[in-house]
């Protein structure tokens, strides 16, 4: 499963 | 957060407040591009969808709407205030933006983390960013003499971008799982785009003169 990590940068 | 990430950020703010300042103090936006500016208030909408899904934290919220915000504040100044707005040299920033959103849209279409509304929403804002620079800069080429506040303005953008490259290579070593390849090769595009005008900015901060280029 390909988990998309939280986009943290503006 | 590290330290290149936050230097990055507050030379962006850093940058708006400048064209701000410009804008406010001169009543004037001779020099600056509506189309770049246009653009970066689509970047900012596009992107920061995700302001009612991801809590990531007060600080990132609180910069997500003050981009939104300062962005279509510029925007709505540069075409509605009756004394800014005579200012704008329109003749000379015919860049085709269109384009630009074009391109953008249908690569961020094909390329994407996700095939989702707030991904592709996120991507489009990604390759976008890395070319809404374009306009201003021709615009800039096009004027020839470029004024102190317009050349920092541009100068703070630049250095953001170059501080979110340096971010990025601290991550890559630092953290196990940092890839963000959409957003870091996109990046190095659009950093890319200001070496040129580095070059012209350092020549005239080093001889001391007004900035200057070539046609």
């Amino acid at each position: 499963c390909f988990e998309v990590p939280p986009k943290d940068e503006l | 957060m590290n330290i290149f990430r936050f230097a990055g950020d507050m030379m962006h703010l850093t940058s708006i407040l400048v064209l701000l300042l410009k804008i406010y103090a001169t009543k004037s936006c001779s020099g600056i591009s509506l189309k770049t500016q246009e653009l970066y208030a689509l970047v900012f909408l596009a992107r920061y969808l995700d302001l009612f899904t991801d809590f990531i934290s007060v600080y990132n919220t609180i910069m997500k709407l003050v981009f939104i915000v300062s962005s279509t504040a510029i925007v709505w100044c540069m075409k509605r205030d009756r004394v800014v707005r005579r200012s704008y040299d329109k003749q000379l920033d015919t860049f085709r933006h269109y384009f630009l959103l074009a391109a953008s849209f249908a690569l961020a279409l094909l390329v994407n983390e996700k095939f989702t509304f707030q991904e592709i929403f996120w991507a489009f804002s990604i390759y976008l960013e890395a070319v809404a620079i374009l306009p201003q800069l021709v615009l800039l080429q096009r004027s020839g003499n470029v004024d102190n506040l317009t050349g920092q303005y541009v100068f703070f953008l630049g250095a953001y971008r170059a501080f979110y490259i340096l971010n990025w290579i601290y991550r890559y070593f630092t953290e196990t799982h940092f890839s963000r390849w959409i957003a870091c090769i996109s990046g190095l595009v659009q950093t890319a785009l200001y070496a040129d005008f580095f070059y012209y900015y350092y020549i005239s901060w080093k001889n001391n003169t007004k900035l200057k280029l070539p046609a």
